[in-house]
C-alpha cells in the first residue's frame, strides 16, 4: 500500500510538472513531501513558480493562476489514475483568452484517452466539443436539452 | 467502456424525460444562467451514489424531485439512469454490451437501483462501480466553483487524495 | 440602535425586491425576520422565487443565480448607506451575456450616485468604463498600468 | 468627496511607482491573469487599515512588499496612497482640498501612516476614515469569487451584516 502511493504520487508529480509547464509556457512545479516523527509521509504541498517570478505559497497566486494550476494537478491525477469518465462544470471561469486556449488544447489532447463532459459558457472550450448541447428553460421552469449542431 | 447516454426524468428542472448522448471524446454543455447545466452534474453524482447532500446543492433528498414551477404542479419521482457501452466487458460482473444504471427516488420513500432494468441493491452496485473504475473516482466530477479548492487542502488532505487514487 | 436597524432593514429589503425584479425581469425577493425566544430579531434570511420558478432555499440556486441575487442584495445595501467608493473584483464571472447586460445597466444607473472601481475580463461591463487601464506583466514581473482609450 | 487617485509603490507586483487616475463615475480594471489587478484591490484594502492577512491574500504582512522576481531583487518597502478629492470638505477634521492617506511598512517593522505626507497614529487615521463614513463600509469591497459569500452566511450574520450597516 506503502509501495502504491510512492508510484502513485511520483507519477502524479512528473505530469503535474509537465502539464504546469506546458499551460504556463515554462515556470516549474513540484510536490513536496512533509514527513512526521517517524520519518513517514504525513502530508504533500503543491510548490509552483511562475515563469518570470518567483517561487510562491499559493495562497497569493491569482484567480486564473490558482484555476489553471489546480487543472495541471487534477489532470496529473486523471493521467496516473485514469477513471472511465470525466465531468467539468465551468473550470475555465476565472482564465483569460490566452489561458482558456491553454485549458481547451489540453482538453483536447487528453480526451484522445478519456472521456470529458464539460459545462462552459467559453466560446473557445466549445470548440473542442464533439457533440454540443444547449439548455434552455422555458417560462415553465422545465430545462429542455437541444443537440446543437458544430460549426 | 464509456458513459454512452444519460437519461433524466423528474430530476431537478428536468421534470419530462430527457435522453443527452455523449461523445467518447468531448461533450460540451452550454446554456444560460439557471437553465439546468449543473443539476445534470447533480444527477450524474446522485447516479453514481453521492448522498452527501452538499454535493448535491439541496437541502433534503426531496429537493432532488421536480418540485413544480409557476405553471407545473411537482412531479412525486425522479429518476437518473446512466447506460454505459460496455462491449469491450469492462463491467465484470455484467455480460451485456450496454449496462444501464439506474437510480430513483420517491417522496419520503428510500431511493432504489435498477440494473438494466431489474432492482438491484445499493451495495451490489456500489461493488459493480468499483469493479469498473467509477465511484473511488469522485475526484474525476469537478462541481461548480469548485476547481482550486485541491489548492487550498491542508497537506494532510492533499495526502490523502493522493492515497485514495492509488 | 433598534430603530436604526429596522429603518436600515426595512430600506434594504424595498431596494433588494426592486433590484431582485429589474435583474431578473420578474420574480419576487423578500427578507424573513427570525425571531428569539424573546421576540427579538436574531437573524434575517433571503427568500426569492424567480420567474417561472417557485420560492426556493438559496443552496438550489445556480451560480449566476446566486451572484446576480447576491448583487441585488449589495447594491441595496450600497442605496441605503452609501460609502464613498466600492471596489467589485470579477463580480461578473459566473454571469452569462445576458445577464451581464444587466448588471452592467444597474452599475452604470448606480453610478450617477457612487463610485466604483470594476475588474473585470467581460467586454460588456468594460463598456461602462469611464476610465479604463490594462493592467499587464511583464517577462520582469513587474506590474504595469496603462490609461486605455474607450472606443 | 470620492477617491481621485491610488498610488502604489513596491506594493506585491507594482514594484515601480504606478499611479492609477480615477473616474468619479465607473473605472473599470482589465487584464491578463496574474497581471497584478487583484493586488490593487488588496493594496486598497490594506491602505483602508485591513489587517486580516486572509483578506490580503497574503500569509505575512511581509508578503506585501515585492518579494523579487526572476529579473529583479526584492524591496525593502511598500507603500499605497490613497488621493481623496475632498472639496465638499467631507473629511471635517481636514480642511485641505486634497487629502492623501498613505500606509507603508519595511521589512520586519510595523506599518505606519502619513496623512497629507505627516506622520498620524493608526487610530487617528481610523477616526478621520470613520468620519467620511469609510472603514465601516468594509462591504464595499467584494473581493474575487466572494460575491455570493453574503447568500451563505447564517441568518445571525446577516443581521450583523445590517447592524454594521446601521
Ligand atoms: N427540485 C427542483 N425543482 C425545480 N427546480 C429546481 C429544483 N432543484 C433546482 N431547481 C432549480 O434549478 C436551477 C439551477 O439550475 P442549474 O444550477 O443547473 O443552472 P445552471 O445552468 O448550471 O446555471 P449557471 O450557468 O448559472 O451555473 C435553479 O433555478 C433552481 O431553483
Ligand atoms: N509580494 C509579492 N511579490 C511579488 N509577486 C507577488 C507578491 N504578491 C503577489 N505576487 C504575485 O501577484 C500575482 C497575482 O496577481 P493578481 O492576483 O493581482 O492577479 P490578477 O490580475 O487579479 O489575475 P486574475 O485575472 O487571474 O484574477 C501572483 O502571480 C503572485 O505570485
Ligand atoms: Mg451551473
Ligand atoms: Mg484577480
Amino acid at each position: 500500500a506503502k509501495e502504491e502511493f510512492e508510484k502513485t504520487l511520483s507519477g502524479v508529480e512528473k505530469y503535474f510538472a509537465e502539464f504546469f509547464r506546458k499551460m504556463f509556457k515554462g515556470g516549474e512545479a513540484s510536490i513536496e513531501r512533509i514527513f512526521d516523527e517517524y520519518d513517514e509521509v504525513s502530508g504533500i504541498e503543491i510548490s509552483v513558480r511562475l515563469p518570470g517570478k518567483r517561487k510562491q505559497s499559493l495562497p497569493l497566486l491569482s484567480g486564473g493562476e490558482k484555476s489553471l494550476t489546480a487543472l495541471a494537478f487534477l489532470f496529473a491525477i486523471f493521467k496516473v489514475k485514469p477513471a472511465p469518465f470525466y465531468v467539468l462544470d465551468e473550470v475555465d471561469a476565472a482564465l483569460d483568452e490566452e489561458n482558456v486556449v491553454k485549458f481547451s488544447e489540453l482538453l483536447s489532447e487528453e480526451s484522445s484517452f478519456a472521456q470529458f463532459v464539460v459545462i462552459t459558457h467559453n466560446k473557445e472550450t466549445m470548440q473542442r466539443a464533439d457533440m454540443l448541447y444547449g439548455i434552455t428553460m422555458q417560462e415553465d421552469g422545465i430545462s429542455k436539452a437541444v443537440s446543437l449542431k458544430l460549426v | 467502456m464509456y458513459l454512452e447516454k444519460v437519461t433524466l426524468y423528474g430530476f431537478k428542472t428536468f421534470r419530462t424525460e430527457t435522453e443527452l448522448l455523449l461523445s467518447p471524446k468531448v461533450t460540451c454543455i452550454v446554456g444560460p444562467n439557471g437553465s439546468g447545466k449543473s443539476n445534470i452534474v447533480d444527477g450524474i453524482r446522485w447516479a453514481l451514489g453521492e448522498h452527501r447532500l452538499s454535493f448535491l446543492r439541496a437541502s433534503s433528498m426531496e429537493d432532488l424531485i421536480f418540485s413544480g414551477s409557476a405553471f407545473k404542479k411537482p412531479l412525486s419521482v425522479a429518476s437518473v439512469k446512466l447506460t454505459f457501452n460496455n462491449e469491450d466487458r469492462t463491467f465484470p460482473v455484467v455480460n451485456t454490451p450496454r449496462v444501464s444504471i439506474e437510480r430513483r427516488i420517491y417522496r419520503s420513500r428510500e431511493s432504489g437501483y435498477f440494473l438494466n432494468g431489474n432492482p438491484i441493491r445499493l451495495q451490489d452496485v456500489m461493488k459493480i462501480f468499483y469493479s469498473a473504475g467509477i465511484f473511488n473516482h469522485m475526484y474525476a466530477i469537478v462541481s461548480q466553483g469548485k476547481v482550486s479548492e485541491i489548492l487550498l487542502a491542508k497537506p494532510e488532505q492533499k495526502k490523502n487524495l493522493i492515497e485514495q487514487v492509488a
